[in-house]
């Protein structure tokens, strides 16, 4: 553990939590993409199958617990719970998020490390989880007007990828052996998604208004 | 060579 992948851990940890918050005590998911939130949800439930079968630490463990309960808890409220289902902006939302799901599958069955069940399922969520923002960013760019949390969530989302390319470089320069290109590369793209959000996100900062993205 | 070392992150 270095200070990179703990802050990394940590942002987006903040970021679950800025959400699950928001959609708890105000009781809106407004501006929330569900599909995003469905697609955080087959990443950790398809990466952390290793829970059961390798110990790591007890970090490690509880992590991958706190994000798989968040995840699947968002997605839970948005569609089930009595007044936060009423707050999302179905008709927004409309990224055909299964497009995204089937290519992700059929890139890791043809490029990965190992050809193992487990091994396919870990590459998979890998590259599921760098698209997995887009339907957020599509649902972003359409209502424009973005509340702050939802604003927040995005930019810690941002801020722990960030880090993690900072923990990779670190890893790369003090661990012998740490050469990982499928995660590299996977993690670089994600990054690069943000990359559009985070300039609107600083301008707006910068001139001390609401976030708002152009059409 | 990769090892399984990057499995210890999240």
């Amino acid at each position: 553990m270095n200070i990179f992948r703990l802050a990394g851990d940590m942002t987006h940890l903040a970021s679950v939590l800025v959400l699950l918050l928001k959609i708890h005590t105000i009781k809106s998911c407004a501006g929330v993409s569900l599909k995003t939130q469905e697609l955080y949800a087959i990443v950790f439930a398809t990466r952390y199958l290793d829970i059961f079968t390798s110990f790591y630490s007890i970090y490690n463990t509880l992590m991958k617990l706190i994000f798989l309960g968040s995840s699947f808890s968002i997605v839970w409220y948005m569609r089930y719970h009595k007044t936060v289902r009423r707050t999302y902006d179905r008709e927004q939302d409309t990224f055909r998020h299964w497009f995204l799901v089937l290519p992700c599958l059929l890139l890791a069955l043809l490029i990965h490390e190992k050809f193992t069940f487990l091994e396919v399922l870990w590459t998979f969520s890998l590259y599921l989880e760098a698209v997995a923002i887009l339907p957020q960013l599509v649902l972003l760019q359409r209502t424009r007007n973005i509340d702050n949390l939802t604003g927040q969530y995005v930019f810690l989302l941002g801020g722990y990828r960030g880090f993690y390319i900072l923990n990779w470089i670190y890893r790369y320069l003090t661990e012998p052996h740490f050469v990982h290109w499928i995660t590299w590369i996977a993690g670089l793209v994600q990054t690069l998604l943000y990359a559009d959000f985070f300039y609107y996100y600083f301008q707006s900062w910068k001139n001390n208004k609401k976030l708002q993205l152009p059409a | 060579v990769a090892r399984d070392d990057v499995k210890d992150e999240l």
